[in-house]
């Protein structure tokens, strides 16, 4: 079983 | 006021075509820089930035900064009404809540004016930094597409992983399973057919299938695709845009739970 990463989780809110 | 006029008015056409299907609604931004978009898929887990730079339009008018937001699908559904040897003029008034996209045919003899309602869409920007990838390959986009494609007949998801032999795409599905290995390859007629492997240290990732297939969408803007790799960070798979600017797509990676 894999995880799906999401993309929030690696750049920030300019 | 603004005002941009595209003498390759079919890039416009392509690009509307590559991200239409994985974003729904967006801002488009335009300031001196030039016109851009950056959105996320409904999921979050992938985001798509697009540049087009000022100095590729023939006429770039932007008094202010303006973000327009519109519905992609009918964006290309305007786009796809204007032929492919058209000039685009793209133009909107300050607060107003239309943008109006203009056709030309080449010699003049057709001018045809299409208005679309614009949209308030709350969405979030991210700062996306600059960063330093463990590999980095630039391969024919053809070659990248036909291999995604033929792998999401067996797998849902790619295992994309550089060495120095070179870039391997591997998938496993209920069939069996498949492997890709594509080499450096420098040694061509032309420079487009080149497949170059630049690697710091080697790399592993998995990434879903239904997505990639989704970026090759942006395969007729270039002969070329760069596929940007590091574990700590989404894959970048990137097309230029002509001489004017890129349309790169980032892709959160599948873990091991």
């Amino acid at each position: 079983p894999c995880l799906q990463k999401k993309i929030l989780g690696y750049f920030n809110e300019d | 006021m603004l005002e941009l006029r595209l003498v390759q008015g079919s890039l416009l056409k392509k690009v509307l075509e590559s991200v239409k299907d994985l974003v729904n609604d967006a801002n488009f931004d335009c300031s001196a820089t030039g016109f851009s978009l950056q959105a996320m898929d409904s999921s979050h887990v992938a985001l798509v930035a697009l540049l087009l730079r000022s100095e590729g339009f023939e006429h770039y008018r932007c008094d202010r900064n303006l973000s327009m937001g519109m519905n992609l699908n009918n964006m290309a559904k305007m786009l796809k009404c204007a032929g492919n040897d058209d000039i685009v003029t793209i133009k909107a008034d300050d607060g107003g809540d239309t943008v109006t996209f203009m056709f030309e045919s080449p010699t003049q003899d057709k001018i045809a004016d299409f208005e679309m309602k614009l949209m308030d869409i709350d969405s979030e920007h991210l700062g996306i930094p600059e960063a330093e990838f463990q590999a980095i390959v630039r391969m024919p986009s053809a070659e990248f597409a036909r291999i995604c494609k033929d792998l999401s007949s067996i797998g849902d998801t790619v295992v994309i992983s550089v060495t120095k032999e070179g870039v391997k795409f591997s998938t496993r599905g209920d069939i069996g399973t498949a492997n890709i290995v594509c080499r450096q390859n420098t040694t061509v007629d032309k420079p487009e057919d080149a497949t170059v492997i630049e690697m710091q240290e080697p790399v592993s990732l998995t990434f879903a299938l239904r997505y990639m297939n989704s970026f090759t969408k942006a395969t007729p803007l270039s002969n070329q695709v760069t596929i940007s790799l590091s574990s700590e960070l989404p894959v970048v798979v990137e097309y230029k845009v002509a001489e004017m600017g890129y349309i790169r797509f980032y892709l959160a990676p599948k873990l091991e739970e």
